[in-house]
């Protein structure tokens, strides 16, 4: 819907001076009240998160695990599938875009997979692409 | 007999 995207725009707007944490808050609460709300949300992260401009990218990562913390089941269950982590593996394999993806959200993006191996025991599609990234060397164990 | 649904979902990319 607009608003989402509206509302995602504002919260990895690369000018933020600081995190515009009203905007996180109203995408999560959107995300859960809209019919689609959940397939859109999870379509405009996965599209946000490989932005080419480093803090757009990072702020969307920050959104992306906010979401996580703050939304349900529903939500977990979409990104918990190989096609959303895919953009995650994306962004750090160097197949991919690993070797065009600044550090910083490289970094961050394996920093979410693993704590979400932790805190999302039950989607066991995290785990396994995590592990995935681990065989394949792309993480240290 | 069980019916298996189509898989919503996508092969893991290998990094």
């Amino acid at each position: 819907t607009t608003s989402l995207e509206a509302l995602i725009q504002r919260a990895t707007n690369p000018q933020n001076v600081k995190t515009d944490t009203a905007a996180i808050v109203a995408f999560c609460v959107m995300l859960e009240k809209e019919n689609d709300g959940v397939q859109i949300a999870c379509k405009l992260l996965a599209t946000y998160i490989q932005s080419t401009i480093e803090k757009q990218a990072f702020q969307s990562l920050v959104l992306l695990d906010t979401c996580m913390k703050k939304c349900g089941k529903q939500f977990h269950s979409e990104i918990g599938k190989f096609r959303f982590l895919n953009e995650m593996i994306k962004l750090v394999s160097p197949k991919y875009l690993g070797d065009k993806t600044p550090a910083s959200v490289r970094d961050k993006v394996i920093e979410i997979l693993y704590t979400w191996t932790r805190d999302y025991p039950t989607e066991v599609k995290i785990k396994e692409a995590y592990e995935m990234l681990i065989k394949q060397g792309v993480v240290k164990r | 007999p069980v019916i298996r649904g189509f898989s919503d979902d996508e092969p893991l990319v290998i990094a």
